[in-house]
């Protein structure tokens, strides 16, 4: 569960 | 959070990127690296590490901190990897090459330096695929504008061991 919360919140810095 | 008895890996970062060394110090990088294989939660811990002192306002020790990083991608194995290959570590490089956050006050070594490595990964480590959407990324702005030339083959290759002191 963890790792599935850290995987949806890992996100690609806007530019 | 245990800590290994002696040097922990702060001590091990500030002295592989400490400003005074007069040239890269193989003896404290592979010290970093080891450490980071010891410790339960290395690769996490070393990759914050490393990334403020990827920042520094200090090219020398920017510089030396990307030796590092280099040096754990090749030593520290997946553990290590699968770190790097988290947009929350790739967005500390990106904001160091990209002019929307410290690009324009970042010098052309440390910049380049960063857009071989993570070439050079999306080379070497096809399954980190939010490694390549970060480049591509870094391209579709035209923050890079070809792929540098960094010899595939040799991308992950372990560093060489520390010399041995002279008596």
């Amino acid at each position: 569960l963890g790792e599935e919360s850290e995987e949806r919140d890992d996100h690609l810095l806007p530019m | 959070m245990a800590e290994a008895e002696g040097e922990s890996l702060e001590s091990w970062l500030n002295k592989a990127t400490n400003p005074s060394n007069r040239q890269e110090d193989w003896e404290y990088i592979i010290g970093f690296c080891d450490q980071i294989n010891k410790e339960l939660e290395g690769p996490q811990i070393s990759v914050r590490l490393l990334a403020h002192k990827i920042q520094s306002p200090q090219e020398w020790e920017a510089v030396q901190a990307l030796t590092v990083l280099e040096a754990c991608m090749k030593n520290c194995g997946r553990r290590f990897h699968n770190e790097v290959g988290k947009f929350r570590f790739l967005n500390e490089l990106i904001k160091v090459v990209s002019p929307k956050y410290l690009g324009d006050r970042v010098s052309e070594k440390v910049k380049t330096k960063i857009i071989e490595l993570l070439y050079s990964w999306t080379v070497a480590l096809p399954e980190e695929s939010k490694i390549k959407d970060a480049y591509h990324m870094l391209k579709r702005q035209g923050i890079v504008q070809s792929d540098p030339p960094v010899p595939a083959d040799r991308t992950l290759i372990p560093s060489p061991p520390p010399r041995p002191k002279n008596p």
